[in-house]
């Protein structure tokens, strides 16, 4: 798509095809169809240059690249990173992936099964605390989520950890009295550590389609998220649902997954995430 | 609605005229947006809409009857024939147990939805057993065996032996203990892991399925077509369960997958409790889409 330098219909359609497969959206796709044609006529197209690049330029204005220090470390004591999201789209095992990079870099992690409520949701993150190896807060089955979560940053407090990594329960963003339960776990953070959590990190399935929106507006409101982790981009979905939860809500990609194991996590890249986009 | 974004459009017509293919395109053009917001397949809302077009081209506007409301009755009309008639049974083998074999992407509710499937076989008499075959996923064995305690149905599962291999001797063991539904639980697998689609190829080969089920996540955008076309491809998917229908997404891949798999939705998963399946009404689906 994009090569040559021609604007004509046939290219517009491929390129809004493209688009909406990659589940940018009808509003935004028509709004990046626009810019792109906009900025051709008004002689944007360098010489030598492919009407590809002018594609990327717009989307790529769209995104913002990871942090260079890749987490909003605290000022001091431990960094708090709580760990959100609907059902499914891959919490726990992001969160295996996060203690495993910066174990890596020499951080003293620790990370806590807030998931109490979920069949077999504590012994899931056990193994992947013991496959990582760093130290793991948890209770049984059936107790208090915001217990856990107390639990975990006052022993990261103790026991100086620079990071703690707190996995949640899936919930839908459309059942109140469960995101009423997660602002709970956040109140309950704040009274031990006041600017707790320094991040909040929503997962979003990059399978997902326009629900994703929905999902980020009412974990922004509820819990005022901090960035997202965008997983599964291994598979053939693009996660173009990013670009309007940027556009609209501020939120940026910190991290995406790519597979299952606990190296699968890298950086957010916007040119490698536009470039796969666009074929 | 998709009712009201019409009347706009429509309301400048006066009665007595012919719907153009003109305005009938304008007007189309907000069903689109409406069915692409809904996550409905872009090729899918283009194949939907030319039969819709095709239909109101030169249909007389009936007087008393604002034309826009006729073309979105085309539009309900077509959209309950594509949805197709309701088949929510399950057809049970003629001779020997069932074999249910449940496939789909990472976290799209397989192993909650073979507990609430087995839950259900319970309640109709059956003896199911439910067959633990992620052994990739850490605890899955254990999470299924939690289940399986809630709900009353014995999972079998032994080690040292690959999916294939468990679940061919899952199915000697049923005879064995008189079970007569046996419900096979896989690992999550990308379409395009070669290695794992050749594994769930290896599963069905062994066992041969009275049923595979696709589980599907509801609030699965674009993509929906692409998994669900190679899974088809390698497995003949006899009917497909989305899941998280209690959340509120429009849920538009319903539409793509029952257009283009061409196989029925069979039950929908509407809750995290066992007890959170329903058989899935086509037509109550058509008014969540077009609401
Ligand atoms: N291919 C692929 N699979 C992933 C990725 N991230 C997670 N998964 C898989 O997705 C499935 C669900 O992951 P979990 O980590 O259990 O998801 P979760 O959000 O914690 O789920 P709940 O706690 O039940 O809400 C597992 O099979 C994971 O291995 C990824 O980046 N790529
Ligand atoms: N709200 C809601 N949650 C569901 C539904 N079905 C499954 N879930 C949840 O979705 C998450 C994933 O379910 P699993 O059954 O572990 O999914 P899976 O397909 O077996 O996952 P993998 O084995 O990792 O591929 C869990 O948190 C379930 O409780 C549903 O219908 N509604
Ligand atoms: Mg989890
Ligand atoms: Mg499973």
């Amino acid at each position: 798509i994009g090569q040559g330098r021609h604007i004509d219909q046939d290219f517009l359609d491929e390129l809004e095809y493209r688009l909406l497969a990659a589940d940018i959206g009808v509003a935004k796709t028509e709004a990046i169809v626009a810019e792109v044609q906009q900025r051709y006529k008004a002689g944007e197209l360098a010489p030598g240059e492919e009407l590809l690049d002018l594609i990327k330029r717009s989307l790529r204005n769209e995104l913002e690249e990871s942090l260079p220090e890749e987490l909003n470390w605290a000022e001091s004591g431990p960094t708090v990173v709580l760990v959100v999201g609907v059902n499914g789209a891959g919490k726990t095992t992001s969160v295996a992936k996060l203690a495993k990079r910066f174990k890596d870099l020499d951080k003293k992690v620790l990370i806590a099964a807030g998931d109490t409520y979920r069949a077999a949701a504590v012994e899931q993150l056990e193994i992947w605390a013991d496959r990582v190896g760093v130290d793991l807060i948890k209770q049984k089955t059936g107790s208090d989520a915001a217990a856990v979560a107390f639990d975990a940053v006052a022993a990261a407090d103790a026991r100086g950890a620079d990071l703690v990594l707190i996995d949640t329960a899936g919930r839908l963003h459309n059942k109140e009295h469960l995101m009423r339960e997660l602002e709970k776990v956040r109140r309950v953070i704040q009274k031990r550590v006041p600017a707790a959590p320094h991040e909040t990190l929503l997962v979003l399935d990059a399978t997902a389609g326009q629900n994703a929106i929905q999902q980020a507006k009412l974990f922004d409101a509820s819990m005022g998220i901090t960035g997202l982790i965008l997983t599964k981009l291994d598979g053939t979905a693009k996660g173009g649902v990013a670009i309007t939860i940027k556009r609209e809500l501020g939120l940026p990609v910190r991290f995406i997954g790519v597979g299952e194991g606990m190296d699968d996590l890298q950086p957010f890249e916007p040119d490698a995430f536009i470039n796969a986009i666009l074929g | 609605s998709i009712s009201e974004r019409f009347s706009s459009i429509f309301d400048k017509l006066r009665y007595g005229g012919a719907l153009t293919e003109d305005n009938i395109r304008e007007g189309l053009r907000e069903v689109r947006r409406a069915l692409l917001e809904a996550d409905v397949n872009v090729d899918v809302v283009k194949e939907f809409l030319d039969k819709c077009t095709a239909k109101a081209v030169g249909e007389d506007i009936v007087k008393g009857v604002e034309p826009g409301q006729q073309v979105v009755q085309i539009v309900h009309d077509q959209l309950i024939e594509l949805m197709g008639e309701s088949d929510t049974e399950i057809p049970f083998a003629k001779n020997g147990p069932t074999v249910i074999l449940m496939a789909g992407l990472q976290g799209s509710g397989k192993t909650t939805t073979t507990a609430k499937l087995a839950m259900m076989l319970l309640g109709m008499g059956k003896r199911p057993m439910m067959v633990a075959a992620d052994l990739q996923r850490p605890a899955a064995i254990e999470q299924l065996k939690i289940l399986g305690e809630h709900v009353g149905v014995p999972v079998f599962h032994e080690s040292g032996m690959t999916p294939p291999e468990l679940c061919a001797k899952a199915l000697k063991h049923a005879e064995g203990d008189n079970r007569d539904v046996i419900l096979l639980d896989t690992a999550g697998r990308l379409h395009v892991d070669d290695q794992l689609m050749d594994e769930i190829a290896d599963v069905s080969k062994r066992t041969k399925p009275t049923q595979t089920y696709l589980v599907v996540d509801s609030m699965t955008g674009q993509d929906a077509v692409n998994s669900a076309k190679a899974f088809n491809e390698r497995l003949e998917i006899d009917g497909v369960i989305f899941t998280k229908l209690d959340g509120d997404t429009r849920g538009g891949a319903i539409v793509s997958l029952r257009h283009i798999v061409g196989k029925p939705i069979k039950f929908i998963g509407v809750g995290e409790k066992i007890e959170a399946v329903q058989p899935f009404q086509p037509d109550r689906y058509a008014r969540r889409i077009l609401g």
